[in-house]
């Protein structure tokens, strides 16, 4: 799993 | 998504439109920093590229073309229709001290080292201080009109509302993003000043003035 920013988020 | 969040996304919406209605109103762009509207569209940009290849939702995929549109449309209604209400003279924040460093800063935090995550990084930092030119501006005429004030207070209150929302998410999702909660805690620190004098001036019906 890469770990990523929270690009859920606005 | 938490209520924190969705308050935070729905201030910022609410900052954007009084910023609308207060170029619309007064036919006048006085008082609002064309750099840090630039920079607000230049976080946007940079950041909302994931659109074009990653669906997180509809509300996400909404708010991200909402955010990138308006952003250029005010940089156009600057630019072109109420140009002649901008005055560049008092509008001095050289933003290239803020540009360097968030580059810089991109280059040594990211969580990977890919053309997307690099400008996703580099638009978090960049949006940390982006509202800079802007608190220069006000700190240099000393004053704002009152519905600028509003704009100010609802885009600190957005990010104000995004650090409950890292401290829920971090106890319900066990989801920690360090360069994000970071830069958000910055960001909102350089608000503190402006709040202090909105809350005991602006609120109380008095005109925002800071102090010779």
């Amino acid at each position: 799993e890469e770990t990523t920013g929270a690009h859920d988020e606005l | 998504m938490n209520l924190f969040r969705l308050f935070g996304d729905l201030s910022h919406l609410a900052s954007i439109f009084i910023l609308l209605q207060k170029i619309q109103s007064t036919r006048s762009c006085r008082g609002i920093s064309f750099k840090t509207q630039a920079l607000y569209a230049t976080v946007f940009i940079t950041r909302y590229l994931d659109l074009f290849y990653e669906w997180v939702s509809l509300y996400n995929f909404t708010m991200k073309v909402f955010f990138i549109a308006s952003s250029c449309y005010i940089l156009y209604l600057m630019k072109y229709k109420y140009r002649p209400t901008h005055d560049p003279s008092i509008d001095t924040f050289r933003v290239e001290y803020l540009l360097g460093p968030c580059v810089v800063l991109a280059l040594l935090f990211h969580y990977k080292f890919s053309i997307p995550e690099l400008l996703w990084s580099f638009s978090i930092f960049l949006e940390a201080v982006a509202i800079l030119p802007q608190l220069f501006m006000l700190q240099r005429t000393g004053e704002a009109e009152t519905i600028t004030t509003h704009y100010l207070a609802a885009l600190g209150a957005y990010r104000a509302l995004y650090i409950p929302n890292w401290i829920y998410r971090y106890f319900t999702e066990d989801m920690v993003d360090p360069i994000a909660v970071t830069a958000g805690l910055v960001q909102t620190a350089l608000y503190l000043d402006f709040f202090y004098v909105y809350f005991t001036k602006v609120l109380q019906g008095q005109k925002f003035e800071l102090p010779a």
